[in-house]
């Protein structure tokens, strides 16, 4: 069992293994903001692209950085700081929160998607 | 890349459901049917909760949305899960055949599908209604059924949907922006009235002073609301039966309601069909016998000569000393110091109220006249709209207005705000 004290289990405490891991580093952070619609560039599960690929991934985790940050109400520092971790961290539903803006307003093309399969 | 597919057909309506756009389009599309099924999957109980705790929490979440829309839900534990519109359930990690994996304890708590299912993460710390720590099962549940029902995440402070839990006292309700929101969706509530009355409570303060307090009632079939006239909404968890507030008179469909107020006099009656009955206000209970040892209820002949039964509506006129009870096209005036008709009466109520707007007028079969202390004025309702009467501010403002003209027709919808049924087994 889930180790607690107290009658009402208010004290419960899940083991660290059925923890969920904390958003604590700049690909976390990349996985949450592609989950929950901030950002189109996923999160890395292979090599990263070289060259101007790079800097376009990294100009758009900016944006979608401070765009989470503006819609909590945060300095829109565009930087992982430690209150938008905080911000990331919070519990929250897993439906996404917004919808990306159309590409014309990207500044930079987002990283190409890895193929989902056979075209439909 | 089947998960990544999975995934983004999150964005999509199952199949069988309208098409629509993604979360956050204004063009989003909705249940097309006013009563829909949910059901708790019996292979995904949380292991925290009692079933049944984890059951009614559901049906008072559901409840709550049922409150402000004109939607019902009704819990279906019979039929074949395909037909269920709304389906529940806990899961750790990989659950349910669900694309997208639980994370474990902390962040994500839930998740739901628009027009679809809800998945909740039983790694987090669900905690019951009387509870004030953990993760409070029933706001999270009127998070995810808002999505389920159409509405995106908002950051709007104060709305159920956030996209992060806020701590709160165990005490929550969906406030005036929820409510718009998904009124724009699915629309307001409307619908008859059987009767609609301000009732008065005279109470003392900490001076011994008198004070005279109103509260407004809605009735329709066998339940009714109270209305919170300076919150413009219903009181939170109405509506209530009948039964349950108003003990003694019949359990459904009253006729009418009327209060003779004199400085003599503090008398209330129900009538329904042919007869009538007086309440107690000292005893919350209609009275069982008269002055005279005559038992309720009684006949409205015998207690109010010359009106007919059954009748549509009735109102009293505090300042005239005059009940108004109205029968199809007709009104009779009934004077209760001399215990009888005006002589002129009856006449038509197109000719004592007349209409102001040509042709703009309830003509007959009048559902509810009330008098409303909040407002200074006199209703008429019929179907999903009212008619005001001219009253005296109004004719300052304009004197050419005709003396009881009744004011083209509105939405009591507009007046009125989320006076909605719910689903019938939501009432007990």
């Amino acid at each position: 069992e889930m180790l607690f004290h107290s009658r009402d289990r208010s004290d419960l405490e899940p083991s660290p293994l059925s923890r969920a891991k904390p958003i604590a580093d700049l690909r976390a952070a990349q996985r949450f903001l592609s989950r929950y619609g901030w950002s189109e560039v996923p999160a890395a599960w292979g090599p990263s692209p070289k060259g101007p690929a790079e800097a376009s991934v990294g100009s758009t985790l900016v944006q979608a950085v401070r765009r989470f940050q503006r819609a909590n109400r945060l300095p829109a520092s565009g930087e992982l700081d430690a209150p938008t971790l905080v911000a990331m961290n919070r519990p929250r539903c897993g439906v996404p929160d917004t919808r990306l803006p159309p590409p014309a307003i990207l500044t930079t093309p987002p990283a190409p998607l890895a193929p989902l399969g056979p075209r439909p | 890349r089947v998960r990544s597919k999975r995934f983004l057909q999150m964005l999509l309506p199952r199949p069988g459901r309208q098409q629509e756009d993604t979360w956050d389009s204004k063009a989003i599309r909705a249940f097309s049917k006013k009563t829909l099924s949910w059901r708790l999957v019996g292979e995904a109980y949380s292991s925290q909760l009692s079933v049944d705790e984890q059951r009614y929490i559901f049906r008072l979440a559901f409840r709550m949305w049922s409150e402000v829309t004109p939607l019902n839900f009704r819990e279906d534990l019979t039929s074949p899960g395909a037909t269920v519109d709304i389906k529940l359930g806990f899961g750790r990690g990989r659950h349910l055949g669900c694309p997208r994996v639980f994370d474990g304890s902390g962040q994500e708590f839930a998740h739901a599908w628009r027009l679809g299912d809800v998945h909740f993460d039983d790694d987090e710390h669900f905690t019951p209604l009387s509870s004030d720590s953990g993760i409070s099962l029933l706001k999270v549940a009127v998070h995810e059924i808002g999505h389920v029902l159409g509405l995106p995440h908002t950051y709007r402070t104060g709305s159920i949907m956030q996209p992060n839990y806020i701590p709160q006292g165990p005490a929550f309700e969906l406030d005036w922006s929820d409510r718009k929101a998904i009124q724009r969706l699915y629309g307001s509530c409307e619908g008859s009235f059987d009767t609609v009355f301000d009732w008065i409570r005279k109470e003392k303060n900490q001076y011994g002073e008198v004070r005279v307090r109103f509260s407004t009632y809605f009735f329709r079939h066998g339940w009714y609301w109270l209305y919170e006239n300076r919150n413009n909404r219903t009181r939170y968890g109405d509506p209530l039966p009948l039964l349950t507030g108003w003990r003694g008179i019949p359990t459904q469909s009253i006729d009418a309601f009327v209060h003779v107020w004199t400085r003599r006099r503090d008398e209330r009656y129900f009538f329904k069909g042919n007869q009538y009955w007086r309440y107690d206000n000292d005893k919350d209970q209609a009275h069982t016998e008269d002055e005279r040892g005559g038992s309720y209820p009684r006949l409205i002949s015998d207690g109010f000569p010359g009106i007919p039964s059954p009748l549509d509506t009735a109102f009293y006129d505090r300042r005239q000393q005059l009940v108004y009870f109205f029968k199809e096209s007709w009104v009779f005036a009934f004077d209760v110091n001399r215990n009888q008709v005006l002589s002129s009466y009856p006449r038509k109520i197109t000719h004592v109220f007349p209409a102001v707007e040509p042709h703009n007028h309830p003509f007959r079969s009048i559902d509810a006249a009330y008098y409303s202390y909040a407002h200074s004025s006199i209703f008429f309702f019929k179907g999903k709209a009212y008619w005001k009467v001219v009253s005296d501010k109004d004719k300052q403002l304009n004197s050419r207005l005709p003396l009881n003209g009744l004011l083209p027709k509105r939405p009591a919808s507009e007046k009125w705000f989320d006076v909605c049924d719910v689903h019938t087994s939501a009432l007990s």
